[in-house]
C-alpha cells in the first residue's frame, strides 16, 4: 500500500458517497445516468468475487463491501425509491455497446489464455484442465470476470458524460462526483509507476486500460478547473 | 496452474 493507492481508494470511496448523498439529500437523481450506476454495480460485482475464494486484508475485504453495497444502493435510489425524479429520456446512451465488446475482449485479452489458447480450451484440446468441472476452483471464470471488470470501468462512465453533453448542463454536485472519479483513476496512475519502481508489479491489462479511463476524464477535467470553480453549474 | 491470479488492487 502506498499513498497514492490510499488516496485513490479513498477519492473513489469518496465520489461514490458524494452520489449517494446527492440523490438522498435531494431526493431526486435528475442529471445522473442509471446506465452508468448499473455498469459500475456490474464492474464491482464481477470484479469482487474473489471475496468469495480468496482474503487479501481486513482494508481490502471492507473496501469492496463498501464500494459493492453503495453501488446498489445508488442503482436502488435511481430505479426504485426516486424513479420518477429519473431523467431516463436523456440516459440515452446503448450500454450494450460497451458490454458486448468489452465481454469479447476479456475473453480474447486476459492473464490466464491467450486468444489462440483460449479456442484450444473451448475446443477441449487443452493442456491440464477444461474451463469448468470437477476439481476446477473457478479461478479462470473469475479471471476472465475480473477483465471484464477492468475494461468496462474503463468506460462505464460514458453513458454519465453522454448525458451531460446531451443536456448541455450538470449540477455542480454531479461535476465533484466526476472529479473525485477522474482523480481516483489519476491517483492509481501514479500508483503503478510506484508500484512499477519499488516492487517490480506491472498489470499491463489494469494499466492500459486505467490509461484509457483516465484520458475520458481529461477534457472534463479542464471543463471543471475552468468552469465550475466561478459558476453553478457546468455549462459546456 | 489452477492457482487464482490474485488482485490486491480495489
Amino acid at each position: 500500500m502506498n499513498i497514492f493507492r490510499l488516496t485513490g481508494d479513498l477519492s473513489h470511496l469518496a465520489a461514490i458517497i458524494i452520489l449517494l448523498l446527492k440523490i438522498w439529500k435531494t431526493r431526486s437523481c435528475a442529471g445522473i445516468s442509471g446506465k452508468s450506476q448499473i455498469l459500475f454495480a456490474l464492474v464491482f460485482t464481477t470484479r469482487y468475487l474473489d471475496l468469495l475464494t480468496s482474503y487479501i486484508s481486513l482494508y481490502n475485504t471492507f473496501m469492496k463491501v463498501v464500494y459493492i453495497g453503495c453501488a446498489y444502493a445508488t442503482v436502488y435510489l435511481i430505479y426504485m425509491k426516486f424513479k420518477a425524479t429519473y431523467d431516463g429520456n436523456h440516459d440515452t446512451f446503448r450500454a450494450e455497446f460497451l458490454v458486448v465488446p468489452v465481454g469479447g475482449l476479456s475473453f480474447l485479452v486476459n492473464h490466464d489464455f491467450t486468444p489462440l489458447e483460449f479456442l484450444l480450451v473451448i475446443m477441449y484440446v487443452s493442456y491440464d484442465m477444461a474451463l469448468c468441472g470437477p476439481g476446477s476452483n473457478c479461478s479462470h471464470c473469475f479471471q476472465i470476470l475480473w477483465t471484464f471488470s477492468i475494461y468496462l470501468e474503463s468506460v462505464a462512465i460514458l453513458p454519465q458524460l453522454f448525458m451531460i453533453s446531451k443536456t448541455g448542463e450538470a449540477e455542480t454536485i454531479t461535476t465533484h462526483y466526476l472529479f473525485f472519479l477522474g482523480l481516483y483513476r489519476a491517483l492509481y496512475l501514479i500508483n503503478w509507476i510506484w508500484r512499477f519502481y519499488f516492487e517490480g508489479f506491472f498489470d499491463l491489462i489494469a494499466i492500459v486500460a486505467g490509461v484509457v479511463q483516465t484520458i475520458l476524464y481529461c477534457d472534463f477535467f479542464y471543463l471543471y478547473v475552468t468552469k465550475v470553480v466561478y459558476s453553478e453549474r457546468l455549462p459546456l | 496452474s489452477t492457482e487464482p491470479l490474485r488482485h490486491d488492487e480495489l
